[in-house]
């Protein structure tokens, strides 16, 4: 039985990409057969595993549009046996036009999705910092969806928008969605703002919101440059321990639903 | 004669709002008359001011749809004599889709803008992280773009999109425009990332890069919660400082062209 999470939120920076890969690799890690999605046209989560899909390879891009089987897309990550990628390409831009011209547009991932979610355990889907029609795709696709949260004032602000976006797609297109957690991130102890905003979202998302913090850490934000999620470039850093911990947190979470 | 800039980066959460914010402040204490223009449906840069519209106002999305005049729309901030605002809104989320249905779509912010443009020395446009309908009307309204760059790793992998679309924008809909320049924003002197950024941004803008550099400082993400520019917040701060100084340089480069 294959978990399919959406990670989303259309506030910019919040730490969508920066989850998506971590989470995936720690859960790969765990030995859970893991499927990571690009879905973002900037394919930040492609190029921080150096996965680069020039114009040979298939893409997100041909498999939303019909255009390719979704097999022909999954690319392995040397060191990782369990985890999988569907990279992303910047020629994905035009899609959200082009994706708008076909009938059940909202489906497209969803459909596509079906033929080969079960030969995982769990699917990650990185969502662009926007409301358009690719991370409806993500939204439809997927059954909950994990809200990375900076602990910033903007960061804040934006929940209202993203949680009336969830309430419309399950009312309208996907019923079974539902909030899988909301995850603090670039969490810094010395600064009352983090604290400020962390008890606001307390306050707010009760137990929805992960035990584990992401703190900041300049290594996560290096690893990228090496292509290395952050367990293989340097597994003693905080970083890596609060992925981990996520990993850990989601898995016991299912176990007991 | 009025300047219009547009500030853009379809990266997410690399400083578009704060320097809008900032920078349209600082320039109205130098008693520029300066408009800042919000069209992201974040309404992040209008929030940050306390300026909130609700549905009675007359926000961007009006005038874009051509529902309302743009004098209609435009709001004072007490305190700061020269500086007047285009408030965003919510329902902005709705416009990419129903400008699409628009005859000329790309030029509905420049329409707009054409009867008032001449009653400011400065307009600013803040846009959201992306390069749909909303930034592209920016920058076909804008005469020059200026680009808040984080010094990040993923922030320098974006900027290839980015130059590819100002460079389409300039051959199909907007030949005057023109790269205003590139700024470094969260830039922290004790990471060896942020040195080595900086340094990539040098090679690659050359004299396009400004040589004000905008410090990480927690200030500037603690004034938009009390509803103020950096300037009014805390003025000692480095943030207020590093604001001054970017309007200093882009009124003195204005001299000398
Ligand atoms: N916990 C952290 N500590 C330090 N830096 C971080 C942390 N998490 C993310 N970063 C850095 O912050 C920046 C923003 O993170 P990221 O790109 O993952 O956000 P995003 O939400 O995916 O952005 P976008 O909205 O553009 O898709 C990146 O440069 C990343 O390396
Ligand atoms: N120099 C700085 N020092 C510290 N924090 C900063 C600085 N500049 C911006 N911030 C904070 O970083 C976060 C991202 O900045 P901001 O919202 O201005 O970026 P943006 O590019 O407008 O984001 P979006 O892509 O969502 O529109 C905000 O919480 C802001 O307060
Ligand atoms: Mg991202
Ligand atoms: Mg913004």
């Amino acid at each position: 039985m294959s978990r399919v999470i959406a990670i989303a939120n259309q506030k910019g920076g919040v730490g969508k990409t920066t989850t998506a890969i971590n989470l995936a690799a720690a859960l790969s890690v765990a030995e859970k057969r893991t499927l990571l999605i690009d879905i973002d046209p900037q394919a930040n989560a492609s190029s921080g595993l150096g996965v680069k899909a020039d114009n040979s390879h298939v893409t997100i891009y041909e498999v939303l549009l019909g255009n390719s089987n979704i097999e022909n897309s999954i690319m392995e990550y040397p060191g990782l046996e369990y985890l999988r990628i569907i990279p992303s390409q910047i020629r994905l831009v035009g899609a959200e036009l082009e994706l708008g011209q076909l009938d059940e547009r909202e489906y497209c991932l969803k459909k596509a999705l079906s033929t080969v979610k079960d030969d995982y355990d769990y699917v990650l889907i990185d969502c662009p910092p926007s409301l358009g029609l690719l991370t409806i795709n993500a939204l439809v696709a997927a059954q909950s969806v994990l809200v990375p949260m900076q602990c910033e004032y903007y960061a804040l602000e934006g929940l209202g928008l993203l949680l009336s976006t969830l309430h419309r797609v399950q009312q309208k297109l996907n019923p079974g969605l539902s909030l899988e957690g909301v995850l603090l991130t670039m969490f810094d102890r010395r600064l009352n703002l983090s604290l400020q905003v962390a008890e606001e979202a307390k306050k707010y998302f009760g137990n929805k919101l992960y035990n584990t913090i992401i703190f900041r850490n300049v290594r996560l934000s290096e690893a990228p440059s090496f292509e290395k999620p952050i367990m293989l470039y340097d597994i003693k850093s905080t970083g890596a321990e609060n992925y981990l911990n996520l990993a850990k947190e989601i898995i016991l979470n299912d176990k007991k639903s």
